[in-house]
């Protein structure tokens, strides 16, 4: 059970990293974009 | 430094009296030879014949389950390829552990102490030795569970050693599997890290990693979170050589047949010995010079040490660290395949850059126990445990863990709203809010993910921890029994 929350939690905030940087990346091509 | 050339007389067991008298009586204590994971060891002369062995002093009111477990599969083992275990004693608040004594340290303190990795051919003189060693022990039926370079001793014979058997564990006839999360983790075999059982090949895999270690300094993802590793090794290919091209063709193969990820494929030891890269491994002479130059260096570093004791007696800096974070030079190639730490000069090529906080994270990782088997202290009829108040030894993992969020706290602190609290990670399936977010603020709330994440890991930590307390504190009530030995 300890084993299946530490997998929960790692893999949400590996999800949760994902989101963020495809965010900044994003972010970047449309700062690009503009520029 | 005087290397050992022929076979010394071997000591079997303390003598009757010896075992009667005080600790003190019947050794002289020489010198302290390291910190192990549960005490101190140190270098100890037997005054009845002689011998030189090592005693590891463990405090009572840490966790003995582990120490205790360890002496019972030492006193088990009859081999030469396994540490010996003479005897034990209490002494005030310490359990004293009589211990074959390996002169040369472990294989990982060599290639500290010498910053190089090791050739091919002293590879396979030490792999041979611990491929024999596992032999004896599967064939004892029993699994290591933490096999890599640090736990490899080697005496000044060059005679390779399996030590620390402190989460050893015995495989019965009715459980052919195990399923418990133990070891290291960089060195955990992909399905003790699944939970899915697992038995001896899975020493097999942490041998396959050691190897990796002895010729490239530490294990693959060494420079990885090892939470993230520990998610990595089950879902990635078998790892490889970072660089391959440096090796031999029976040598890749013998790792390759190490690191097989199914283990009902992967190899036996017995069938490893078989293997043309250990089949051809040259006698043990060929870790002499490798023996004689660490412990030259060594020798060196403690007269140094003495020397500036006694000429600065008001220096504040005699605790420096003894960890070199220089140039790791990789062995016989002269300045190819350098390891540096990060941020030395150096141009070659073939480099492999070390960073700064991998050897921190490596070094300070110890090895991990998740679930606690108590069955095996059911199993071994002889051991015995007498503290009542002892807390378990918190895995160092989780000191790492604790450490980088106090760095992340100082780094936060003053900053009001940038602190890591104010930051959570949003509800399940709401992952689109990044959007509504500045550029500022997603790298904000990007570096302060892995404290975040560590901090929760350890909150379900604490609350498994509780709801394990009462468990583990009835089990030690019925296991409490006399403390001989």
């Amino acid at each position: 059970l300890f084993m299946k929350e530490l997998e929960h939690i790692v893999k949400s905030y590996e999800a949760y990293r994902q989101a963020l940087l495809s965010e900044v990346e994003a972010r970047k091509q449309r700062q690009q974009w503009y520029a | 430094v005087q290397m050992r050339s022929h076979p010394r007389r071997t000591l079997k067991k303390l003598s009757e009296d010896s075992l009667t008298k005080q600790p003190e009586e019947v050794f002289d204590v020489l010198e302290k030879l390291g910190e192990g994971s549960y005490g101190c060891v140190f270098k100890a002369h037997y005054k009845e014949t002689g011998e030189i062995v090592a005693i590891k002093q463990v405090p009572v009111e840490s966790d003995l389950q582990e120490i205790i477990k360890e002496i019972s599969i030492m006193q088990q083992c009859n081999s030469p390829h396994v540490v010996r275990y003479y005897g034990s004693y209490f002494k005030k608040n310490d359990l004293w552990i009589v211990m074959e004594y390996c002169g040369a340290g472990s294989v990982s303190d060599i290639i500290r102490i010498r910053n190089k990795t090791l050739t091919e051919d002293e590879i396979a003189a030490i792999v041979q030795s611990t491929l024999k060693g596992l032999e004896y022990l599967h064939f004892m039926r029993k699994i290591h569970r933490d096999i890599k370079a640090g736990n490899i001793l080697l005496n000044t014979e060059g005679h390779a050693k399996l030590a620390d058997f402190g989460v050893a564990g015995q495989l019965t006839d009715t459980m052919a599997k195990r399923n418990t999360v133990i070891g290291t983790p960089f060195w955990m075999a992909p399905e003790v890290i699944q939970e899915i059982g697992y038995n001896c090949v899975a020493d097999i895999w942490s041998l396959g990693i050691t190897a990796i270690e002895m010729a490239e300094g530490k294990p693959p993802y060494a420079e990885i979170h090892p939470m993230r590793a520990i998610f990595m090794i089950p879902t990635n290919p078998p790892p490889t050589f970072r660089n391959p091209d440096l090796w031999s063709e029976p040598f890749k193969d013998f790792v390759k047949q190490c690191l097989v990820k199914n283990p009902e494929n992967r190899a036996t030891a017995t069938q490893l010995l078989q293997h043309p890269f250990i089949k051809s491994a040259k006698p043990n002479a060929v870790l002499r010079a490798l023996i004689t130059d660490a412990m030259e260096i060594k020798l060196k570093r403690q007269e140094e040490e003495e020397q500036r004791e006694q000429d600065a007696d008001d220096d504040d800096n005699s605790d420096e660290d003894e960890v070199d974070q220089g140039t790791m030079v990789r062995a016989g190639t002269g300045d190819s395949g350098t390891i540096r730490a990060a941020g030395s000069r150096s141009g070659t090529a073939r480099t492999m850059i070390e960073h700064e906080d991998t050897g921190t994270m490596q070094s300070q990782l110890g090895t991990m126990v998740i679930n606690s088997d108590d069955e095996d202290e059911e199993e071994a009829g002889t051991m015995k445990r007498r503290d009542e108040t002892m807390q378990p030894a918190k895995p160092s993992f989780l000191e790492y863990f604790e450490q980088k969020e106090k760095e992340a706290n100082v780094q936060n602190d003053g900053k009001g709203e940038n602190n890591a609290d104010n930051r959570k990670m949003p509800p399940d399936g709401s992952l689109e809010v990044v959007s509504t977010w500045t550029v500022e603020e997603l790298r904000l709330r990007l570096a302060s993910l892995d404290p975040q994440m560590e901090q929760e890991i350890e909150q379900i930590r604490q609350r498994y921890q509780t709801k394990r307390q009462p468990i583990l504190d009835a089990i030690e009530a019925k296991k409490r029994r006399q403390q001989n030995f």
